[in-house]
């Protein structure tokens, strides 16, 4: 890999050798993902897209298709139990680490940034979706089972348990635990904007705490959709214009990476003057 | 006298049609929004557009200001513009978007597809 990139700045322009990374071949790459598709052009459209940064998780793409397919269908979107008849539902992606990958992992913790979420909105509903895989090997030594405990990151109080069912678990899931209460304290946010609980597992009989790895809790290697996510059902008394969240967007992007992949046409003159 | 085609629609003088809804398609990567929305890309919106003349069809559920005005307007058209076509029932639309903290979020916009149109 060295070589070739030490080789790249010696190519001809016309060689059919690729060059270094630079974040196209990416876009190339996804591209062709997403033709290969069946599904629809918004399907094809986030998976494709040049939102790099942000990747959708499964649950929220679930989330916009059933709520939008009910709207096209007549339905309306608080019919359905899992809504909490929130009219926004955000979702904060963990930005906590672990310690080292190798060494054992006996308490977790989840830190979820939640600075933009509006103190006016009525909270409906809170959900923690951790995603756990557990071990084959771990499967066969330890039949008993398994209790989960989210405790507070700041007075180390129990807050809630969920006992896991290692005959279950043999393939990888979502755990879902409900903090709406925990999260309705305000209590339990840092800094004022950052929401945290830590996680242990516990084996039920002998409550010897157990190393995270083994239910594939650990972050080492994890991908964007398989993180962790706080997911907030509100809903807002104020009508929210659509142009003021457009407003927001663009201040966030015309700083970051994300607004020179926006291609040669939003980057004219003519098409920034027409924006403005 | 008013030639009428086969249809019974007037013909030669352009005419202007009764208020009503038509299409609109918004396409938000067109806009320049496609680097918040995650979807849809698309949706049809309609749009309001056409007369509010004298006399206003009930099915245009015109307020009591746009029959008075509606009626100025057909004795003394110089004076008074006709009443205004516009969105009588507006529906909402899901979006998926990306907010201002990078997080990806669900939220049901109010008011974003005509439903039906009237004279206001």
């Amino acid at each position: 890999f060295q070589s070739f990139t030490i080789f790249v700045p010696s190519a001809s322009k016309s060689s059919k050798v690729p060059k270094v990374f630079d974040g196209r071949e990416a876009k190339y790459f996804k591209d062709i993902y997403s033709s290969s598709s069946s599904s629809s052009s918004n399907e094809r459209y986030y998976k494709g897209g040049f939102k790099d940064s942000v990747e959708p998780h499964d649950y929220m793409l679930s989330i916009y298709k059933t709520f939008s397919t009910a709207e096209k269908l007549g339905l309306n979107a608080s019919f359905f139990r899992s809504s909490k008849a929130a009219n926004t539902i955000a979702s904060f992606v963990d930005i906590g680490q672990d310690d080292l990958p190798l060494s054992p992992l006996r308490r977790q913790q989840y830190l979820f940034d939640v600075s933009t979420l509006s103190d006016r909105a009525e909270v409906l509903g809170a959900e923690l979706r951790i995603y756990t895989k557990v071990s084959g090997n771990f499967r066969m030594l330890e039949m008993e089972p398994v209790d989960i405990q989210l405790l507070s990151c700041r007075s180390q109080q129990l807050l809630d348990s969920r006992t896991l069912d290692l005959q279950e678990s043999h393939r990888p899931r979502w755990e879902v635990l409900d903090v709406w209460e925990i999260f309705k304290d305000r209590d339990h946010l840092t800094q004022g904007s950052q929401f945290c609980l830590e996680v242990k597992a516990m084996l039920d009989n002998t409550e010897r705490e157990l190393d995270l790895h083994h239910l594939g809790f650990h972050r080492n290697g994890r991908s964007q959709q398989k993180k962790a996510i706080l997911v907030v059902f509100t809903r807002s008394k104020k009508r929210q214009t659509l142009f003021s969240e457009r407003r927001e967007g663009r201040t966030l992007i015309g700083h970051g990476e994300k607004g020179k992949e926006r291609g040669p046409r939003s980057n004219s003159k003519a098409s920034r003057r027409r924006r403005t | 006298a008013i030639l009428k085609n086969r249809h019974g629609k007037r013909h030669g003088k352009k005419s202007k049609s009764r208020c009503s809804k038509k299409p609109l398609h918004v396409n938000f990567r067109e806009l320049g929004w496609d680097d918040w929305i995650i979807a849809p890309l698309d949706y049809e919106a309609y749009h309001c557009e056409g007369v509010c003349d004298f006399p206003l069809r009930s099915h245009l559920e015109p307020t009591n200001h746009a029959i008075i005005q509606t009626l100025m307007n057909s004795m003394n058209p110089s004076n008074m513009p006709p009443s205004c076509c516009a969105p009588s029932k507006l529906s909402p639309i899901s979006i998926l978007y990306i907010d201002s903290g990078n997080n990806v979020v669900y939220k049901q916009y109010e008011d974003m597809v005509v439903e039906s149109c009237g004279c206001r």
